[in-house]
């Protein structure tokens, strides 16, 4: 009744996408949100948005 | 709340087995406490996130039940897209019957190419998960396959160690841990939940004074906080920001971080050192060190939450009990 599960240990997909120089695509994709706030600190209020997408 | 978990993947680390159907097919699964799905690529998943070797052939299983639903999960730019469905699980040897599951069919991005995991595995309440029936280890209890309504996580900090790591279900191993065991109350039964009393760095507690919130996640390898507080932190160790979100700190200076972290939780103190709170990754021949904290914005109807990740979990064995409803800490 005692389950035992091996775990493995691997570098992180993070790990990966840096190593392939990747990460800045992967995190513009799926983390718009902190690219928005990165231009809305570059570009004032009143310039017109730069949302991605 | 979808987008921050399948985002938060991109930092899990440790992988382990479980297999699917009749006969079985094997696939490699997070064991994450920070949600409570299963889910594993289908076969009929047509995009070019899903050119994994393993995808689950519904087709190939004389056990599965079609169950119909559909599911959606939206995150970042994309959609991701499944159906539901019944089979036997695997785990270690020990079978799970009429386990529900989801099948992904369609996947955006690319980002799960990069995975050395499937799926994942969620050992979470069942308040969290996105799909109706029971979870993976509620199902395990319901069909009294453990002697404990207990789980417990050792994680080695080594690649390659021996092992690097271990989920025990039903149970601890002593051997791995000492003793005492500190136990704390589980405060909202969805994620592992728990009561941080206060955060200190550098002998100095301008973090949750008054106690915060804080969840047990083995889904993520870092420790987040609320960007404020995480700042502060990134300012106190000397780490400067990268353009991905990230805190670097000049490997030289480790020897020379006398800080230590201290989380304070059920009136005992939680030490990580410079050494265990910074990860060191090699890029090429550069080795690079990252701040082990990272800003991630979790709100929650008791306040904002801090997530103790592997970073914290290499450190500390961690025992989940849904028998009692608390979350149990041993020097690891």
């Amino acid at each position: 009744a005692l389950i035992r599960v091996p775990l493995r240990k691997v570098p992180t997909i993070r790990s990966q996408l840096r190593s392939e120089g990747l990460l800045q695509d992967f995190l513009v994709e799926n983390r718009p949100d902190m690219f928005s706030r990165r231009y809305a600190q570059c570009f004032p209020a009143g310039t017109p948005s730069l949302r991605l997408g | 709340r979808s987008s921050e978990k399948i985002y938060n993947f991109m930092d899990a680390q440790y992988y382990g087995d479980i297999a699917l159907g009749t006969p079985e097919q094997n696939f490699s699964v997070v064991f994450d406490t920070g949600s409570s799905d299963l889910w594993v690529p289908s076969a009929y998943c047509v995009t070019e996130a899903c050119a994994l070797p393993k995808r689950f052939k519904a087709f190939k299983s004389t056990s599965f039940l079609h169950d119909g639903r559909q599911f959606g999960i939206n995150y970042g730019s994309g959609h991701l897209l499944g159906v539901m469905g019944r089979d036997y699980l695997m785990v270690a040897g020990m079978m799970v019957k009429r386990q529900e599951f989801r099948e992904s069919v369609y996947e955006p991005g690319t980002a799960f190419l990069k995975a050395r995991f499937d799926g994942v595995l969620g050992l979470g309440y069942p308040a969290l998960a996105e799909i109706l029936g029971n979870p993976v280890f509620d199902n395990m209890l319901a069909q009294n396959l453990l002697d404990k309504p207990i789980f417990s996580f050792y994680l080695s900090r080594k690649l390659n160690g021996s092992p690097e790591g271990e989920l025990l279900l039903g149970g601890t191993d002593e051997r791995l841990y000492d003793l005492p065991i500190n136990w704390l109350p589980v405060t909202a039964k969805a994620y592992w939940q728990i009561k941080i009393d206060s955060v200190v760095v550098q002998g100095v507690n301008p973090f949750c004074p008054h106690g915060c919130q804080a969840i047990v996640d083995t889904g993520t390898s870092l420790i987040t906080g609320p960007t404020d507080d995480i700042l502060d932190i990134q300012q106190l160790i000397g780490a400067t920001p990268t353009n991905f979100g990230e805190f670097i700190v000049d490997c030289a200076r480790l020897s020379n971080f006398p800080q230590h972290q201290h989380f304070v939780l059920g009136g005992k103190e939680y030490t990580l050192t410079s050494d265990q709170y910074i990860r060191k990754e090699m890029l090429g021949d550069r080795k690079l060190c990252f701040s082990g904290f990272q800003a991630v914005d979790m709100i929650s109807s008791e306040g904002p939450l801090w997530i103790l990740g592997d970073v914290f979990l290499t450190q500390y064995y961690s025992i989940f009990d849904r028998g009692q409803d608390r979350v149990g800490f041993a020097i690891a």
